[in-house]
């Protein structure tokens, strides 16, 4: 399953 | 989310709002710079790419479509719209700003966290929204004056980053392994590069004159 793509801001 | 990307997201949302209420409702783009409205409407397209791949939340859809389609209304307004276009300054608005764009990407292909098209195309939005301000602060030089419009979008643009910066600081000191060298030093050149503008901006408010940028 994927880690959470690093970017979670705009 | 900390109160600082909070703040930090609105204050870029007011920004575009600004400007696109400006245009929208003067029917002016006078001492806009197009091609920092070009520069920021490619920094959004390639930041952006994972739209519709990864969902982190609604908020961040949101707020990516609302940024995306401002950026691009604002281009179009100046570039197409009948009235608009006429109070365009080509012949002011002359910063070669295709010189960023290849060198941020040519950057972005050599220092970036992970060698893949999604990442390398993140790393380019960074470096080039750092130096997408530059044709806008030059015509700023330029044309010398400003009208309150362009200076709270300029002023407004600035905050958001500088936000940023006190929200990297604490995610940082909150969030263990929250590491991204790329987007701090990138985020902290391109508050450095308003710094200037800010100074001045705040002594025409201080001393309650227009601003006058030194040549």
């Amino acid at each position: 399953e994927e880690q959470p793509q690093g970017h979670d801001e705009l | 989310m900390n109160i600082f990307r909070l703040a930090g997201d609105m204050t870029h949302l007011a920004s575009v709002l600004v400007l696109l209420l400006k245009i929208h409702t003067i029917k002016s783009c006078a001492g806009i710079s197009l091609k920092t409205q070009e520069l920021y409407a490619l920094v959004f397209a390639t930041r952006y790419l994972d739209l519709f791949t990864d969902y982190i939340s609604l908020y961040n859809t949101l707020m990516k479509l609302i940024f995306l389609v401002s950026s691009f209304s604002i281009v179009w307004y100046i570039r197409h719209h009948k009235i608009v276009r006429r109070s365009y300054d080509k012949d002011q608005d002359t910063f070669r700003h295709y010189f960023l764009v290849l060198p941020c990407f040519l950057l972005a292909l050599v220092i970036n966290e992970k060698f893949t098209v999604k990442e390398i195309m993140w790393t380019f939005s960074l470096y080039l929204e750092a130096v997408a301000i530059l044709p806008q602060l030059v015509l700023l030089q330029r044309t010398r004056n400003i009208d309150n419009l362009t200076g709270q979008y300029v002023f407004l643009l600035g905050a958001y980053r500088s936000l940023y910066i006190l929200n990297w600081i604490y995610r940082y000191f909150t969030e263990p392994h929250y590491v991204h060298w790329i987007t701090w030093i990138s985020g902290l050149v391109q508050t450095l590069l308003y710094a200037d503008f800010f100074y001045y901006y705040f002594q025409s408010w201080k001393n309650n004159v227009k601003l006058e940028l030194p040549a």
